[in-house]
């Protein structure tokens, strides 16, 4: 459903401003649901430098964009209660250039709007637009858009819905606030050309036979096999065995041959644009404990040539022999390949082998903290709401210990039934004596995982907070939460350590939403918790350098917007470091790298290109350096190719030619003038 | 994995559980064009 015209398509980067009246955490919900852009999307932000079109994300009253861009600064309001990333990727696919799903022409082909039950005079909210004005983009209705109405909008009775689908099915879907759906994606990158993405580089389900352009390593002792699951145990882990001539994985016997014959499985040579990739991938070892899964990596040597071997985590057997997650993060700022290294340890004990599939390679960071949660349905059956389980301590790239906590049937107290609490807590940990207390201004985001095998198909359930002095709580004497948990925590025996008093959400994620995508994968579920510090992004003010054109034209009804800071000429700047700052302590010393709001020079320098007449940018170290443009007659130069000299052979034959005329015609004009007298 | 039954609810809850951009709006008392667009003056 968005705009045909294209005079309201944006230009990438969107340049943005931050305005300093947003919260810490909606800064950060904000980064974070840019990077969702950019791993599903050729969509990309910037921070503003002085351009005439932007968007200022602020925090008015309630969550709310304009359709499209209106060539100006826009507003694009994160209020109290929006700092959601679902909500602000919503907000974004409007100011992109999309309505809402149900205002589509053909709507009532596939949803029954009941106007008997909306609220009187708000009627006009369930227009639909005519097809000269909007386009569908060739995509069918999609229940499951991002931008749909959820059923109970605008409904004056609170039980009786607004919105229903014409099949029933997807009455429980319509409204979802995961994440984008696979059509709105298809539609945004069919809107905005999008070819590729940014952060996504490499993923393989191996589900083909050319198992993704991956190799076989030539000088190893044997192969990884391509093998589909057959039977129990053998289940591949992206259809885990749901279906019949597919479910393919790659495999290394180790249970026969020589201990130490080793298999190599080589990736493509990639290209990476940041400095920091996260490969993700399942692995199952069923051999001996000794048997190893080794993760190199093989880069450019700066020859050229990929060749330049660095070993990079090591996984051993044991005798677990479900699907495991696994994450190692990457550094690598020239072409590369990542490598599997399959070791047989053991193989006169070994009845089994190694088993590897789903990769993904994006250039974002590892989460810190991954937590699987076994044998899910079984968890369910036997608990009750207010029931809950501790996930095992993670460490923050600061040294804080914290976790999470898992309420099966949601908390008490809440009026939901079917759905799952999180919670987030600290824990102590080995660092406590050197960090500083209370810990404010780190932004958890606890993510329910959604592990379809396609990224850009991830649907999470996220949810993102900041801790806050504000957090205080009556039974710790009114004293702040995130104080040491040594503090104003409780001994928890299953850690032997203090766990701190959580925050979270009693009900996140419906029973019947975990059932129906890939929440739940070989009855496991996975969640990734990260606590990052993001104080950087308290003040972070730069003016705005030209005359801003009031994006007003605000149509209300009932009551005017607050904007008293809409005329703020200060913009905000991802990742600018304040003065302000404060000095925080951390056990290692891991730098900027670690964070979650992507600095500046993380991005591609070539985007957008500064290099002047057609010149093509190369990133060199991260740095962008232009190689201008070159014709038969001139060619430019300068730093931005801004600067335009000819050849010195044709200034030559030109000022030799010149000269030549304007000799050949003096002496023309003599030799008349002497006929003459 | 051990499981702990429910004693005290000393924990917190995070504010606007699960709520959705067009009631948050209208809380807010806002009546935007289909609850969360701002159009321009000329539309």
């Amino acid at each position: 459903n968005g705009l045909r015209d294209p005079t309201t398509r944006w230009k990438f980067p969107i340049p943005y401003i931050l305005a300093d009246n947003l919260g810490l955490n909606a800064k950060g919900v904000i980064l974070y649901a840019f990077e969702m852009f950019r791993l599903k999307s050729c969509v990309d932000f910037k921070p503003y430098e002085g351009e005439d079109t932007y968007i200022i994300f602020q925090e008015f009253d309630g969550c709310w964009s304009m359709v499209g861009d209106q060539h100006t600064g826009q507003n694009l309001s994160i209020g109290s209660g929006c700092d959601y990333k679902a909500i602000v990727e919503h907000e974004l696919l409007h100011a992109l250039g999309f309505y809402h799903e149900q205002s589509r022409s053909d709507r009532d082909d596939y949803v029954n709007i009941w106007w008997d039950e909306v609220i009187p005079g708000y009627e006009h909210n369930f227009v639909t637009y005519n097809d000269s004005y909007i386009t569908d983009l060739n995509t069918p209705y999609d229940y499951e858009s991002l931008m749909h109405y959820a059923p109970f909008s605008f409904n004056k009775n609170e039980s009786v819905p607004t919105v229903t689908a014409k099949i029933p099915a997807f009455d429980d879907i319509i409204g979802q606030r995961l994440d984008f759906s696979t059509i709105d994606l298809e539609r945004l990158n069919r809107m905005y050309n999008c070819t590729a993405t940014h952060t996504l580089l490499d993923q393989c389900t191996f589900e083909k036979q050319n198992i993704c352009g991956m190799i076989q390593g030539t000088r190893d002792d044997a192969d990884w096999i391509h093998e589909r699951g057959d039977g129990p145990g053998k289940e591949d882990h992206t259809l885990v065995g749901r279906c019949k001539e597919a479910g393919y994985f790659m495999y290394f016997n180790t249970s026969y041959g020589q201990t130490e014959e080793a298999a190599l499985l080589e990736s493509r040579i990639l290209y990476p644009k940041r400095k920091q990739q996260c490969l993700q991938f399942y692995y199952k070892m069923t051999g001996s404990p000794l048997d190893r899964l080794v993760v190199w990596v093989k880069r450019d040597d700066s020859t050229g040539n990929v060749r330049k071997l660095v070993k990079i985590q090591t996984f051993q057997g044991d005798n677990e022999y479900g699907w495991k997650i696994g994450h190692v993060t990457l550094r690598e700022e020239v072409k590369f390949r990542y490598l599997f290294q399959g070791t047989k340890g053991d193989p006169q004990n070994s009845a089994g082998g190694i088993f590897l599939d789903d990769i993904t390679l994006t250039e974002t960071p590892c989460p810190r903290g991954v937590w699987m949660v076994r044998n899910f349905s079984h968890l369910l059956q036997t608990t009750v709401k207010g029931d809950m389980v501790f996930s095992p301590r993670f460490y923050s790239s600061e040294g804080y210990g914290y976790g999470v906590t898992l309420y099966p049937h949601g908390r008490n107290g809440t009026s939901r039934s079917g759905y799952v609490g999180l919670a987030f807590q600290l824990y102590s940990g080995e660092n406590d004596a050197i960090l500083e207390w209370p810990v404010e201004n780190r932004q958890a985001i606890m993510t329910i995982v959604d592990n379809d095998p396609d990224a850009k198909k991830r649907m999470s359930s996220s949810m993102v907070f900041t801790t806050s002095k504000d957090h205080i709580s009556p039974d710790i004497n009114y004293s702040n939460i995130w104080d040491r948990p040594s503090i104003v925590g409780k001994y928890e025996q299953s850690c032997n350590c203090f766990r701190g008093i959580s925050w979270g959400w009693s009900a996140i994620i419906s029973h019947v939403q975990l059932q129906k995508r890939n929440f739940i994968k070989d009855d496991t579920l996975v969640i990734f918790v990260d606590f990052e510090d993001i104080t950087h992004l308290n003040q972070t003010e730069v003016p705005v350098t030209s005359t801003r054109k009031s994006s007003s034209g605000l149509i209300l009804q009932s009551q005017g917007l607050q904007t008293s800071q809409e005329d703020s000429h200060t913009a905000t700047l991802e990742g600018q470091p304040s003065n302000l700052q404060r000095q925080t302590r951390s056990v290692e010393n891991t730098g900027p790298l670690e964070d979650h709001n992507w600095p500046q020079y993380f991005r591609d320098p070539c985007e957008p290109n500064p290099c002047q007449n057609e010149g093509i940018c190369v990133n060199v170290k991260g740095m962008a350096s232009c190689r201008c443009a070159s014709g038969h007659a001139f060619f430019y130069t300068g730093e931005r190719c801004q600067a335009m000299q000819v050849h010195g052979s044709i200034l030559g034959m030109m000022i030799g030619g010149v000269a030549g005329t304007i000799v050949l015609s003096i002496v023309i004009i003599s030799m008349m003038s002497q006929r003459r007298s | 994995i051990s499981i702990k039954p429910f004693s005290k609810e000393s924990d917190l809850d995070a504010s606007n559980q699960g709520k959705d951009i067009l009631e948050i709006n209208l809380a807010a008392g806002l009546d935007l064009f289909e609850g969360d667009i701002l159009l321009p003056e000329n539309r």
